[in-house]
């Protein structure tokens, strides 16, 4: 493992750490996009199939534990907790799952690099990865204030996407015979998806003022 | 193919 994937996954746990300490500690999931939470458990489900079956490394068994783990935590949260889910802004995000599922899954029956059942979840959970985000960009531009730490999850969730190009690219000079077009592709869509947010998130930085979208 | 090899990634 080079420093760019584990960084990325540090990165990828520091969003989901950020997310879960602003819920439980301010009771708050303000500005958080159910949907998007939604679609992150779902991906995990998708491609977290071989957890049981394909052991890699103590420490891939256990991330995935964590990443399945706290989405699902996430979702109930908002759902269900009778405090935290009195500050879901319902009106705001209105986002339709199915608009991105749906041809996602698609998309994988058409486009995998192997036609087996777990390969073709793998893929359409690579997919959905790439837009899940977009419900919560969504939310973001329709809110007038963001508080810091929404910002700082959906930085992180940035950071950790920037990070894993930087690993692919380490990984196919260090590697032989390291190609993934439908990883990287995807991937590529997806960082990409954050570069109107970094922009913004920077300007807000860089000035000191308040992070917010423009409409 | 190897199949762990393909997937190390989270």
């Amino acid at each position: 493992m080079n420093i760019f994937r584990f960084s990325g996954d540090m990165t990828h746990l520091m969003s989901v750490l950020v997310l879960l300490l602003k819920i439980h500690t301010i009771k708050s999931c303000a500005g958080i996009s159910l949907k998007t939470q939604e679609l992150y458990a779902l991906v995990f489900l998708a491609r977290y199939l071989d957890i049981v079956t394909n052991f890699i490394s103590l420490y891939n068994t256990i991330m995935k534990l964590i990443f399945l783990g706290s989405s699902f935590m996430i979702v109930w949260y908002i759902r269900r907790h009778r405090i935290v889910r009195r500050s879901y802004d319902k009106e705001h995000d209105t986002f339709r799952h199915l608009f991105l599922v749906l041809p996602c899954f698609i998309l994988a029956l058409l486009i995998n690099e192997r036609s087996a059942f777990k390969e073709i979840m793998w893929t359409f959970s690579l997919y959905l990865e790439a837009v899940a985000i977009l419900p919560q960009l969504v939310l973001l531009q329709r809110t007038k204030n963001i508080d810091n730490l929404t910002g700082q999850y959906v930085f992180f969730l940035g950071a950790y996407r920037a990070l894993y190009i930087c690993n692919w690219i380490y990984r196919y000079f260090t590697e032989p015979h390291y190609v993934h077009w439908i990883t990287w592709i995807s991937g590529l869509v997806q960082t990409l998806l954050y570069a109107d947010f970094f922009y913004y998130y920077f300007n807000s930085w860089k000035n000191n003022v308040k992070l917010q979208l423009p409409a | 193919e190897d199949e762990d090899e393909d997937h190390d990634e989270l």
